[in-house]
């Protein structure tokens, strides 16, 4: 992941 | 995005919905903490600094932008707003910011999964946002009048709460190397300190009387 993806959460 | 996810972000919309309407429209903040507002305010502002480096999709940056909005709308509303502010309970908000703020920014400096400034900041919010209902339910809890719109605005918040602890547990089974225990434990942190409310919220609706919680 580039970014974590939890990040794409609110 | 599953669908206990996206309950929860419009949840979480309602909410501010419901207090935008309450301030808007009645002009009224009685019963509404200025000091949960202003942790909230700070909380979107640390956690989304990444509003103009990453791009997630639509959806995220325009949530990102209303909750940011919304948050430092209300905290100006209740400090500012020449009729709003005479509702406000003064003298019963009396939490203190930095028995929550410091706490947190110090287990953010020592409890984070990289060190570095965006990350830092990034876990400090979620610290922040687990314990930043503290002054309103300490608030509620003084208020012996709970009117119906500010019930349902910590209701909804807690609801918002709890549907993304279940968009964990299902994202948990359906994506890969989904470990992110930071983000759990302070979610379940936060979500623990609105079972109480839940619990009285709950007994008066069933008995059908006004919510009240006891001193």
């Amino acid at each position: 992941y580039e970014t974590s993806p939890i990040k794409d959460e609110l | 995005m599953n669908i206990f996810r996206f309950a929860g972000d419009m949840t979480h919309l309602a909410s501010v919905l419901v207090l935008l309407l309450k301030i808007h429209t009645i002009k009224s903040c009685a019963g509404i903490s200025l000091k949960t507002q202003e942790l909230y305010a700070l909380v979107f502002a640390t956690r989304y600094l990444d509003l103009f480096t990453d791009y997630i999709s639509l959806y995220n940056t325009l949530m990102k932008l209303i909750f940011l909005g919304s948050s430092f709308s209300i905290v100006w509303y209740i400090r500012y707003h020449k009729i709003v502010r005479r509702s406000y309970d003064k003298d019963q908000d009396t939490f203190r910011h930095y028995f929550l703020v410091l706490p947190c920014l110090l287990l953010a400096l020592l409890i984070n999964e990289k060190f570095t400034f965006r990350e830092v900041m990034w876990t400090f919010s979620l610290y922040l946002e687990a314990v930043a209902i503290l002054p309103q339910l300490v608030l509620l809890q003084r208020t012996r009048n709970i009117d119906n719109l500010t019930g349902q605005y910590v209701f909804l918040l807690g609801a918002y709460r709890a549907l993304y602890i279940l968009n964990w547990i299902y994202r948990y089974f359906t994506e890969p190397h989904y470990v992110h225990w930071i983000t759990w434990i302070s979610g379940l942190v936060q979500t623990l300190l609105y079972a109480d409310f839940f619990y009285y919220y709950f007994q008066s609706w069933k008995n059908n009387v006004k919510l009240e919680l006891p001193a």
